[in-house]
């Protein structure tokens, strides 16, 4: 069914929806910003 | 999905008439066709047995004019332009719309130098007002201009027909993106599972601990 | 009856009773016992409504009124409309502006129709919680003197979305000089330090009532319909990046209480052993709530950000 296919296509072309070397610099900051109050959280536990 | 519910209509209007229509009345057909404004999909139409009957016949062209429609580019037509019918300023826009599609198909980031050279168009507001009103109006493509870095940043294109080769390429995009999530989902729920078993031992710990508390504050 | 679906019994809790009405409003059982009302059932609409209306305000106070009926010992709210002012933390009888609009409302309302009264008022508390300040107490006892019944609810926008669920409170207050008998348990929640008088002195003027929901039948199709066309903004969404004034609030406001505990514990002279046994209790329980407020805020970010990892690997990791 080529309606089906170029929605398909369409679809995967998207892939992936964000490639850039900005997304990654803000995603692993707000990995480690996270990851830095779970710590700071764990220690207050203690 | 919105272009494909669009031209749904359109493509079975063709088909029709492509049934309906004798050799000779064909080429119209075609032209017409690669004229409308809302039609962007020709596999269709291709694949009608009177249109690849025309193989072989003077009226070939036109079967080669349809297959530039389904996969080709501007360029394409401006390599084979002597062998290929003159074509109708409707006709050029559309390619040219289609050609857009192409480029969007490899690359998300299309720079405007590129977009003028492939697309003939001399200067950057032109380009602009083409890629404004021919292609994101007539909902083919929506992305962002980023005049300061000179490019068109697509967010979203609509498919173009598909050749046999590419078939197998989508195939296998597919079954990566399945195997992705498939194995996203199974990390997922091992986490669930530590997470309860982590709880679980917890409770048990400090259940343990009051115990103990108790124990020693009963004896002392 | 008991065999009826859900969706049924909701449907029929539309219906209007005036003659029931009418009765409750004659006997006044909320008269003779300041615990009465005990429930509070909300429609999804005025739910929706009220919570889309909080956001709105931002970080600014809105208000508005509930309109509804009684059944038996709950409040039940069929509907909410938003008034005309804001800042209702900021001064007494903030509604004293809207009275105009209330009065035309109402009527409009019984004009075209829709025949349940006012039976309450809502707030928002942006990102400090669901409780009453002494301004919200004074205002609802003097809704509870002139228009009962009428109930308080409380929502916090902030923590709706940081929580991923509403984050909402109703309450009545009791009558001037009534101590309530058995001190109610109400579920724990973090109060800015900035507030904690506020929430502290008036805090036994006042009960919580439990809320339950309910939607009609048609409610259900429409919500259904409303999720498929909004899925894409609540998939692209992320908490992360959308509250981080809140969290840094939040984050800011922990440190505060981290050292106002040090600071308590220093002053004693740092021996455990120099202090009384009651007041190393009431400071082992404000460490406790420091560290159950840490690992509130803690889970929520991580919420956050696993929401975030999963949609990266699922649309990031892929290329043709």
């Amino acid at each position: 069914e080529n309606s089906l296919l170029r929605q398909v296509s369409s679809l995967l072309r998207r892939l992936p929806v964000i490639e850039s070397e900005k997304f990654q610099d803000d995603f692993l900051m707000e990995y480690n910003d996270t990851v830095l109050i779970t710590y700071l959280a764990m220690i207050t536990n203690c | 999905m919105d272009i494909e519910q669009k031209q749904a209509d359109l493509i079975d209007y063709f088909v029709k008439q492509a049934h309906n229509h004798k050799e000779e009345s064909l080429p119209n057909v075609i032209v017409e066709a690669t004229s409308n404004s809302s039609l962007f999909a020709f596999s269709e139409i291709l694949a009608v047995p009177n249109i690849t009957q025309l193989r072989g016949t003077k009226y070939s062209v036109f079967v080669d004019v349809l297959q530039l429609f389904a996969h080709g580019t501007w360029s394409d037509y401006k390599k084979n332009v002597e062998r290929l019918p003159p074509m109708v300023p409707d006709q050029i826009r559309k390619l040219k719309q289609l050609s857009v599609l192409t480029f969007a198909e490899t690359n998300k980031v299309l720079p405007y130098d590129k977009l003028m050279q492939e697309l003939d168009v001399s200067n950057v507001r032109e380009l602009e007002d083409f890629l404004i009103n021919e292609c994101m109006y007539s909902g083919i493509v929506r992305g962002k201009l980023d005049q300061l870095r000179r490019c068109f940043e697509v967010q979203f294109a609509a498919g173009r027909d598909l050749r046999p080769e590419q078939l197998e390429n989508m195939i296998r995009t597919l079954e990566s993106w399945s195997t992705s999530s498939d194995n996203l989902l199974v990390s997922i729920q091992d986490k669930i599972k530590w997470a309860d078993t982590k709880s679980e031992m917890n409770k048990k710990h400090q259940k343990d601990v009051e115990d103990r508390m108790e124990a020693a504050k009963k004896s002392s | 009856s008991s065999s009826s679906s859900p969706s049924v019994d909701s449907d029929a809790l539309y219906f209007y009773d005036e003659t029931t009405q009418t009765r409750y409003q004659k006997e006044k059982p909320w008269a003779k016992d300041p615990h009465y009302f005990k429930r509070v059932r909300i429609s999804a609409l005025a739910l929706l409504k009220m919570v889309v209306h909080a956001r709105s305000g931002g970080t600014i106070e809105i208000m508005g009124l509930m309109q509804g009926k009684i059944d038996g010992d709950a409040i039940i709210v069929m509907d909410a409309f938003a008034l005309p002012v804001e800042g209702t933390e900021t001064r007494v009888n903030a509604q004293a502006d809207a009275y105009e609009y209330m009065v035309d409302y109402s009527t409009t309302n019984k004009q075209a129709g829709r025949l349940e009264n006012v039976v309450g008022w809502y707030h928002s508390h942006p990102g400090y919680g669901c409780w009453l300040s002494g301004i919200d107490v004074s205002t609802q006892m003097l809704n509870q003197q002139y228009q009962e019944p009428f109930l308080a609810v409380v929502i916090d926008p902030t923590r709706t979305v940081s929580a991923g669920k509403v984050d909402i409170g109703a309450f009545r207050t009791f009558p001037e000089g009534y101590k309530a008998p058995d001190e109610h348990v109400s579920e724990y929640q973090t109060i800015p330090l900035n507030k904690i008088e506020d929430f502290g002195v008036h805090c036994k003027q006042y009960y919580p009532l439990d809320i339950t929901y309910f939607k009609s039948s048609l409610d259900c199709r429409l919500l259904d319909l409303l999720w498929n066309k909004y899925w894409v903004n609540t998939l692209s969404s992320s908490p992360l990046v959308g509250n981080r004034d809140y969290v840094a609030g939040q984050i800011s406001d922990l440190a505060e209480k981290l050292e106002q505990a040090e600071n308590q514990i220093h002053s004693r002279g740092g021996g455990g052993s120099f202090l009384l046994p009651g007041k190393k209790k009431e400071e082992e329980s404000q460490l406790k709530k420091i560290t159950r407020d840490s690992s509130k805020i803690t889970v929520e970010q991580v919420h956050g950000l696993m929401s975030q990892v999963i949609k990266d690997t699922l649309f990031n990791s892929v290329r043709q």
